[in-house]
């Protein structure tokens, strides 16, 4: 899994 | 979610919440630097552009949070409490770290698309975004206790992020090389503020210079 998943941190 | 993860949101909510009360019961901004509280606006504004898409009710209410709160204190800074701030003191050029994080988001990012590049510009604005309240207090030498105490919460919520991507590295392995560098320079600016932080204020002196 990498940023790909999308930027789920604040 | 983790501890860790969890633990830096709860820091930075209580960083703003001691802004707030240092602002409202003093009923005065000094000692604050309006330029670092505008590129934390900037900041919050540009990286939420995906406000919409839904990660989870944590994550939406965080971003509403972070948005309205940050435009609040400018608010507070630039119209409420306006005859407490002293440009004076306040003078770093933040024309320049805008510039540079532009630029660097433009050549280093994930996907080269507008919001992606956005996100990016955010990610590196706040790494640096609290040059100018450093410069200011090493500037007048010496800072307000509930001052302090800010400063230090927003410092340990991004010390914990660093904690939370080696646990979610070893665990998810989950990789981001973007938010790592800068997440490690942005804690890294604030160890000396740490150090005399830990040496004066915590054992009940006032926040000098050295």
């Amino acid at each position: 899994v990498s940023h790909e998943s999308g930027h789920d941190e604040l | 979610m983790n501890f860790f993860r969890l633990t830096a949101d709860l820091m930075h909510l209580l960083s703003i919440f001691v802004l707030l009360l240092k602002i409202q019961k003093t009923r005065s901004c000094s000692g604050i630097s309006f330029k670092t509280q505008l590129l934390y606006a900037v900041v919050f504004v540009t990286r939420y552009l995906d406000l919409l898409k839904w990660i989870s009710l944590y994550n939406t209410l965080m971003k509403i949070f972070f948005i309205a709160s940050s435009i609040y204190i400018l608010y507070l800074m630039k119209i409420k409490f306006r005859a407490t701030y002293d440009p004076s003191q306040d003078t770093f050029r933040i024309e320049f770290l805008l510039g540079a994080c532009l630029l660097l988001a433009l050549v280093f990012n994930y996907t080269f698309t507008f919001i992606e590049v956005l996100w990016t510009f955010s990610i590196y604005l706040e790494a640096v975004a609290i040059l100018p309240q450093l410069f200011m207090l090493s500037r007048t030498g010496e800072a307000e206790t509930i001052t302090t105490h800010y400063l230090f919460a927003l410092g340990a919520y991004r010390g914990l992020y660093l904690l939370n991507w080696i646990w979610r590295f070893y665990t998810e392995h989950h990789i981001d090389w973007i938010v790592w560098v800068a997440g490690a320079i942005q804690t890294a600016l604030y160890s000396d503020f740490f150090y005399i932080y830990y040496k004066k204020v915590l054992h009940g002196q006032k926040f000098e210079l050295p």
